[in-house]
């Protein structure tokens, strides 16, 4: 219902130069697309990085073909309990997690795999309960924060090459609901998380403890931040912040992102780098005349590059360290946009509309 | 960023806090 005009402003030809259309992914039999995401396959000897494909009943693999074209290997079908997430593994093969809920919150996680063995496809349960959020980790592991009445869990589940849960470690909760989780780049042992009142959480995870090491405030100026990158340099932990109530004309107060130098040893914090919401798109309006603010949807980070999904149906692109707008993806003619992620490897953007299709972008 | 707004800093800051965090 959003008539769309974009204005000619500072972000005229930054598409075509930084964002290249590589290959287009149609799924007629998708109903809605939820999610995408990307995966390693390997079969037969030959590893290939894959695309996911959520919807809401359905989860499907896309391997890539000759000529920038993908086919569809498998389809997994699920059951009555929508889809709401792909949780993918980080350096892990022919694994793949998928979060189902009723509500904006899943409520359990299953396992979607392919034995080689065997030859076969199959899903099985990995944890089931009030999940609030959930972070695929490096080694095969699985971080959730769950809550059951007044008692939040936090949990790290080590799965086997077949997908079962093998080892579970709690970590200490903090009082408040961890929603958003990010392994901290180069240091194994050290996580963090975003809390509903904007605390930033470092645990230590390994075989013998889940200590909570620190908890350091964001600022309440930055409502509902989301963890989506964490990293340690010069002895100060960097974190890279989304906030999605982030709106257009609000630059300096309420950027889109944010990557914040914490100091652990005494919990204080600076801004390094915001990126705001891009410019020239004000005075937009509905088709009933009404006027809207440009605002953050949802996004993704990967090394320095952000992208996001805007309210006016745009895809945007960040650099974070310039702290500038790089890109931006108008709306498509047939549809807008619904999904922004970039691939695990390799500077790919996948953009992704409802009714399933999925554009490839080379950034 | 300077030492004086952020307080000490430890290169060896993850160690530090494991040693001094309850178990």
């Amino acid at each position: 219902d959003v008539a769309e005009q974009l204005t000619p402003g500072l972000l005229d030809g930054l598409e075509e130069e930084s964002l290249q259309l590589v290959s287009k992914l149609k799924d007629s039999s998708s109903s809605c697309a939820v999610d995408v995401s990307t995966m390693w396959w390997e079969a037969a000897g030959s590893r290939e990085l894959c695309v996911v494909t959520a919807s809401e009943s359905s989860v499907s693999l896309w391997k890539p073909l000759a000529s920038d074209r993908w086919g569809r290997v498998y389809t997994w079908q699920l059951g009555e309990v929508p889809v709401i997430q792909i949780v993918s593994l980080p350096d892990t093969c022919n694994l793949v997690c998928i979060a189902l809920g009723d509500l904006e919150i899943g409520e359990m996680r299953w396992l979607l795999l392919y034995s080689s063995e065997s030859d076969s496809f199959g899903q099985s349960l990995v944890k089931a309960g009030n999940i609030k959020a959930v972070l695929g980790l490096k080694d095969r592991r699985l971080v959730s924060s769950s809550r059951t009445g007044q008692e939040q869990q936090v949990e790290v589940v080590s799965l086997s090459e077949t997908g079962r849960s093998k080892d579970g470690q709690t970590l200490m909760p903090p009082e408040e609901t961890v929603l958003a989780f990010a392994e901290v780049e180069g240091m194994r042992e050290a996580l963090v998380g975003t809390t509903a009142v904007n605390s930033i959480v470092v645990w230590s995870v390994n075989v013998k403890t889940g200590q909570l090491l620190k908890k350091m405030h964001v600022g309440y100026s930055y409502p509902a931040s989301v963890c989506h990158r964490a990293y340690s340099d010069s002895g100060l932990l960097f974190v890279v912040l989304s906030h999605p109530h982030a709106k257009e004309s609000e630059s300096c107060g309420n950027p889109a992102f944010r990557v914040i130098a914490f100091n652990p040893k005494t919990a204080r914090s600076t801004g390094v780098m915001f990126s705001s919401l891009p410019p020239g798109h004000a005075g937009r309006q509905r088709c009933d005349g009404s006027a809207y603010d440009l605002r953050y949807l949802e996004g993704d980070v990967k090394d320095a590059s952000a992208a996001a999904v805007l309210t006016s149906g745009a895809i945007a692109v960040w650099d974070l360290l310039l702290g500038r707008c790089t890109a931006l993806l108008p709306p498509d003619p047939e549809g807008s946009w619904a999904l922004a992620r970039w691939a695990t490897t390799s500077a790919c953007l996948l953009a992704g509309q409802r009714d399933g299709t999925v554009y490839v972008y080379r950034y | 960023c300077s030492e004086s707004d952020l307080g000490p800093i430890s290169l060896n800051w993850f160690e530090e806090l494991s040693a001094e965090a309850p178990p």
